[in-house]
């Protein structure tokens, strides 16, 4: 049984992608099998791999029209299962708009993967169909939550759609982790919005925070995850430490 | 004649409120009247002038639904006119799904602009309704480019997305600017970035790039533009900058 995990908040560059990413290398190093879903229409993910989407005759898209199926679209990197994704799947809420039940498809889909401990979804900064199929398809949803100012402001709105996705379309979903991102200690403010956070989500917020790290936003331009890019950096460090919560957390109390 | 400006990039994050927000109030600065628009139905721009969008009665998205003109709507903050976000502007999309011409409504709402020199467009990280309305009312695009690897990765949509809105609904667009944001000199992927961006769009690049400045990320959580919250930052120095260059674009050669 796979742990369905969205990596999931509708405020741009806060580090879902990075997240999605690096979290899925931590755990591939850790021993676990991951399958990564890109269901950005800017196919973000599927570039920091070195996978050119643009190119591809197989993504994710392919999913939600049903001309293949999971394991056809898959493709194998460092170790790592993903679905890459399509830069025409920004076109799907239009596409989609009169199909019933449009926020099962990707949930149908994943029905099908096999020998998955973990599934991670990278979701878009929006809260429309493509994330609405992340959060009915998922269990679990972590939230990478930048350290700055106007980082809660968005989290209502989110909790919102969350508690109606939950309410009408999936009983299973939670949220089970609020990460951390883009961390700079020396940031009085980063600090104090960190003290509220942990306030707010209790034992939901990882103790690992994710530190801002230049080798982060390097190692996409090599196509590698952090881990081949830069073991020795932070990055590594802070994503190591990361999976490792999870996987602990996953051991029965 | 408004100046009429989209600030305008599909990735999240890269600072289109931060510049909107802080181009706005540097054209004020040098005595300019300047109109700002929040699109985003996460309302940050909004926010970050200490304005609580989800107390509003009056916001853009009366301008959409027709339930209020322009003057209606408009707040005065720190010497700039400002047309507030409403978190239910979320729902447009879905609302206006069968109504013709629904990219021209911000257009329409705009013409009755009266007297401004700048009229500023601050866009959600999206290519939907919201950002075509913008790109249908405006004539002049600012796109705010992050130095990192994947900004140029998400900009051949982009200018697909302005190709098709100018020879489809809006003859007279033009892409007039690019923004390098959150500059760190120190970093080498920074410098790279920036060379490749200028051989790229030539003279559209301004010569003003916007450093990382942590009172930049600050200034929103007290409600003040840079120049009221950190007056002698690298922020305002950089904003005033801008703000100048895009003066002296204005005069005629
Ligand atoms: N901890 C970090 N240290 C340094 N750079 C980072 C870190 N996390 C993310 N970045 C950089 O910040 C930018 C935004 O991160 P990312 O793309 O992961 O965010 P996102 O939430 O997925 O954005 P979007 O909303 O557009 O999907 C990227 O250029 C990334 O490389
Ligand atoms: N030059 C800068 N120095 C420091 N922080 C910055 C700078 N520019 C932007 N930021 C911070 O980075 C974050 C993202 O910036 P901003 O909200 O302006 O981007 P955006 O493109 O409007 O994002 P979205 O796509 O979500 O609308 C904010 O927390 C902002 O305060
Ligand atoms: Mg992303
Ligand atoms: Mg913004």
């Amino acid at each position: 049984m796979s742990e369905i995990i969205a990596l999931c908040n509708q405020k741009g560059g806060v580090g879902k992608t990075t997240c999605a990413l690096n979290i899925a290398a931590g755990l591939e190093r850790m021993g676990e099998k991951v399958l990564l879903i890109d269901l950005d229409p800017q196919a973000h993910l599927t570039y920091s791999l070195g996978i050119p989407a643009h190119e591809l005759q197989r993504t994710v898209l392919d999913l939600f029209k049903g001309t293949h199926g999971l394991t056809d679209t898959l493709l194998a990197v460092e170790g790592l299962a993903v679905v890459p994704s399509s830069l025409d799947l920004a076109g799907l809420d239009m596409e989609l708009a009169g199909t019933p039940g449009r926020e099962f498809i990707l949930r149908e889909s994943l029905s099908q993967a096999d020998g998955f401990a973990y599934i991670l979804i990278d979701c878009p900064p929006s809260l429309g169909i493509l994330t609405l199929n992340a959060l009915t398809a998922a269990r679990e949803i972590y939230i990478p939550l930048q350290t700055e100012f106007l980082a809660l402001k968005g989290m209502s709105k989110l909790i919102e759609t969350i508690d109606t996705v939950k309410r009408r379309l999936n009983r299973d979903l939670e949220i089970t982790g609020i990460i951390g991102t883009r961390y700079d200690a020396r940031r009085k403010l980063n600090k104090g919005i960190m003290e509220t956070i942990g306030e707010r989500f209790g034992d939901k917020l990882f103790k690992t925070i994710i530190r801002e790290n230049i080798s982060l936003a390097e190692a996409p331009g090599y196509g590698q995850t952090i881990f081949r890019y830069a073991p020795k950096s932070h990055g590594a460090e802070d994503f190591l430490a990361l999976a490792g919560e999870i996987v602990a957390r996953k051991r029965p109390a």
